[in-house]
């Protein structure tokens, strides 16, 4: 998956 | 996304526009900690590096500028404003910056998921977000009358986190990858720093009576 985990977060 | 993150972004917004608006309408900040306000402005500022390297969706851009827009013009109407800033109690908003700022910035050093300067300004923003709302307590505390306006803003400040535990318990069940237990310690400090906050509001909503914390 591209984003490493909640940095697709606000 | 999902209904958690979701409700949660929101209610953050709400909370940053219901202060931008009260500033704005009655042209006071009165209650308001400035020293609050910086570090959610650096918060953002060290969280949102990637605004203009990695596009992740036109919601979360958007929502990131926002968010930086709203918490930098509240800093400039509290400290330029001609009219704002006369109502701004810096006698009472004695916190230190670098009391918060410094132990952030070294655990950030110390304890991050990867030491790149993007990943480790990341880990400090979400420690910093964590503890900044401190002078805002300690300042509702001095001056022991919280008009409700202000009220609102924590607590909504404080559900926001909230929310997004429950966003992260969604997601570790849903994403099995998903973990990210830096991410997991510093929303419970958060949310755990506005439990008291919580209570003293739900008392003085459930009594009726002006919001009062203890001394």
């Amino acid at each position: 998956k591209g984003q490493p985990q909640s940095h697709d977060e606000l | 996304m999902n209904i958690f993150r979701l409700a949660g972004d929101m209610t953050h917004l709400v909370s940053v526009l219901v202060l931008l608006l009260k500033i704005h309408t009655i042209k006071s900040c009165a209650g308001i900690s400035l020293k609050t306000q910086e570090l959610y402005a650096l918060v953002f500022t060290t969280r949102y590096l990637d605004l203009f390297t990695d596009y992740i969706s036109l919601y979360n851009t958007v929502m990131k500028l926002i968010f930086l827009g709203s918490s930098f013009s509240i800093v400039w109407y509290i400290r330029r404003h001609k009219i704002v800033r006369r109502s701004y109690d810096k006698d009472q908003d004695t916190f230190r910056h670098y009391f918060i700022v410094l132990p952030c910035l070294v655990l950030a050093l110390l304890i991050h998921h990867k030491f790149t300067f993007k990943e480790v300004m990341w880990t400090f923003s979400l420690y910093l977000e964590a503890v900044a709302i401190l002078p805002q307590l300690v300042l509702l505390q001095r001056t022991r009358n919280i008009d409700n306006l202000t009220g609102q803003y924590v607590f909504l400040l404080g559900a926001y986190r909230a929310l997004y535990i429950l966003n992260w318990i969604y997601r570790h069940y849903t994403e099995p990858h998903y973990v990210h237990w830096i991410t997991w310690i510093a929303g419970i400090v958060q949310t755990l720093l506005y439990a008291d906050f919580f209570y003293y509001y739900f008392q003085s909503w459930k009594n009726n009576v002006k919001l009062q914390l203890p001394a």
